[in-house]
């Protein structure tokens, strides 16, 4: 339906200072909502009308295209600090429809609604012949390799048993013959070590996130897994400005599952589970 | 005498107010 008087609508340049910034608060609001996947960041602005409203304000409307980054919707870096996908990497783009009231300078979003999709096969393949496709996120070998760093990362936790929250993205990768598979995690009651049957374990009241990524490379007569997991400072309801330093991410390296469980660089034990960041890397 | 009619002429390039900029690569 028409908003505000009549058709009148002016149309600004998608380029505005104006514009940009409600196009901001809108892919703002697209990564506080989006329940699972990577954040998005603003590409490009299509097209935008800005119709008068009673008895006072305007009303955006913006198309926008946004691009994937590697930040996890859970990771509480702010999205400016997130790099963006590129194409041989498989590549995810979102295009979306926005309505946004401005009231005394100030954007709130009425309406949204976002498509995404990857980039296809034939312009992976332009940028890089043998880079790996995105695989199905049910395909039984995403599944395995998703469990199996999971059981890899947990036999070598000190601190409590976590749980396979979501898998987020996989690429079967040809050769060397392995998966790639990257996956969210949630703290539970248990203690890693101790928890013989996960079933009995039960989430933590105050959630507590992790990331992992991790390899599975099939071997003659076995398989050998790689991972790992950047642990979140337990979030409180609403997210808050992070402090300082909160998100600074720790160097890690990758280490083979035979190897002693190693420590963040600079520390000689665990960090506590209270700290901004805690990658475990086994 | 012979006139030429007057024709307007823009200012410069009109540059199309949208779609903006890309920020990063089109996919």
């Amino acid at each position: 339906a028409p908003h505000g008087p009549g058709l009148i609508y002016r149309q600004p340049n998608c380029d505005d200072p104006e514009t940009e910034e409600a196009a901001l608060v809108a892919v703002d609001y697209i990564n506080q909502h989006l329940p699972w996947g990577y954040k998005h960041t603003l590409n490009q602005i299509d097209e935008v009308k800005v119709w008068p409203q009673q008895p006072f304000g305007e009303m955006f409307e913006i198309e926008i295209d946004t691009l994937e980054t590697t930040c996890h919707v859970l990771d509480p870096t702010p999205v400016a600090g997130c790099r963006v996908r590129q194409l041989k990497e498989h590549a995810v783009e979102g295009d979306c429809d926005f309505q946004l009231l401005k009231v005394n300078g100030k954007f709130s979003v009425v309406y949204a609604k976002c498509d995404s999709s990857p980039d296809s096969a034939e312009d992976v393949r332009k940028v890089c012949r043998d880079c790996p496709l995105l695989a199905p996120l049910n395909d039984t070998r995403v599944v395995h390799a998703a469990e199996a760093a999971l059981a890899a990362f947990n036999a070598r936790n000190n601190g409590s048993n976590f749980q396979l929250e979501e898998i987020s993205r996989a690429q079967l990768v040809p050769l060397p013959p392995s998966t790639y598979v990257e996956f969210t995690i949630s703290g539970t009651d248990c203690v890693a070590k101790e928890a013989t049957e996960a079933a009995n374990c039960s989430l933590l009241a105050k959630k507590q996130y992790g990331f992992c990524k991790a390899t599975l490379n099939e071997k003659l007569g076995g398989e050998e897994v790689a991972v790992t997991c950047t642990v979140f400072q337990t979030q409180p309801a609403t997210s808050q400005p992070q402090p300082e330093g909160a998100n600074e991410a720790v160097p890690t390296a990758v280490v083979d599952a035979d190897a002693p469980a190693s420590y963040p660089l600079g520390t000689s034990e665990p960090l506590s589970a209270g700290s901004p960041i805690d990658t475990r890397v086994f | 005498s012979v006139v030429q009619p007057s024709v307007g002429a823009a200012a410069g390039p009109v540059v199309p107010p949208c779609p903006g900029r890309v920020r990063h690569f089109k996919v």
